[in-house]
């Protein structure tokens, strides 16, 4: 099973 | 003032296309080196990021930065209403509410202009490290439509799996499994038909083919797509818009629950 991550977690917020 | 002029609305219609399925708004950045957008879809699992250089219009002036939040829904009204030849003009006074967008047909005889209120968005702007990707693959972007077309009848996950003898595209459902291996071309007449593949070590992951599928809908801008992959990292699809930029897509893998 696999599950969806988020894009937020690998790019910082700038 | 802000003026940026190109020579054809199919272009701009295009590029619409391409990001309104996956953003209901986004924010212009605008300054003296061109158009910059960048925004995550709804579901913050991909990010669409254009690039417009402004050598690549007919005419730039951008006098001050100018961030222009547009509805998407509304823009492609207005551009519904432009010939495909027809020249596009889009203009705003230095902190305007307003984007006036003209089109002018190429005898000059119909010249139509559509002011669209700009809104304030609150867009939050990620920081894109650098990568060493280990595989970039370059293929026919009609070829990568086909593909995510054909595999998202077949499940909700499409694994990419890419080594040096070739990328191999799978999907696994209830109707059973589907697997579509590209190799490497040798030697081509047309350049826009090779499959082209960098690899440093092979990978393999799992991406949403919903989003792939959206993706595709930069296929008119574009002969190739780029495809860079890296383990436990965003894929970016990157398709490049002739002497204008590019506009590129990141999607968030699929990881083991």
């Amino acid at each position: 099973k696999t599950k969806q991550a988020g894009i937020m977690s690998f790019f910082s917020k700038k | 003032m802000f003026e940026a002029r190109l020579g054809q609305a199919t272009i701009l219609k295009k590029i619409l296309d391409a990001i309104k399925d996956l953003l209901n708004e986004a924010t212009f950045d605008c300054s003296d080196s061109g158009i910059q957008l960048q925004a995550m879809d709804n579901s913050h699992v991909s990010l669409v990021s254009l690039t417009l250089r402004s050598d690549g219009f007919d005419k730039f002036r951008c006098d001050r930065n100018l961030s222009m939040g547009m509805n998407l829904g509304s823009m492609a009204k207005i551009l519904k209403c432009a010939n495909n030849e027809d020249n596009v003009t889009m203009k705003a006074q230095d902190n305007a509410d307003t984007v006036t967008i003209m089109f002018e047909s190429a005898n000059q005889e119909k010249v139509s202009d559509y002011e669209m209120k700009l809104m304030n968005l609150d867009q939050e702007h990620l920081g894109i490290p650098e990568t060493d990707f280990s595989c970039v693959v370059r293929m026919p972007a009609m070829e990568f439509a086909r593909i995510c077309r054909d595999l998202a009848q077949f499940s909700e996950s499409v694994v990419i799996c890419c080594t040096k003898e070739g990328v191999k595209f799978s999907a696994s459902g209830d109707v059973g499994t589907a697997n579509i291996k590209l190799a490497q071309t040798g030697s081509v007449d047309k350049e826009e038909e090779a499959v082209i593949i960098e690899m440093q070590e092979p990978v393999t992951l799992t991406f949403a083919c919903r989003y792939l599928n959206a993706f595709t809908k930069a296929t008119p801008l574009s002969t190739q797509v780029q495809l860079s992959m890296c383990a436990d990292v965003p894929l970016v699809v990157e398709y490049a818009i002739k002497d204008l930029g590019h506009i590129r897509y990141y999607l968030a893998p699929k990881i083991e629950d």
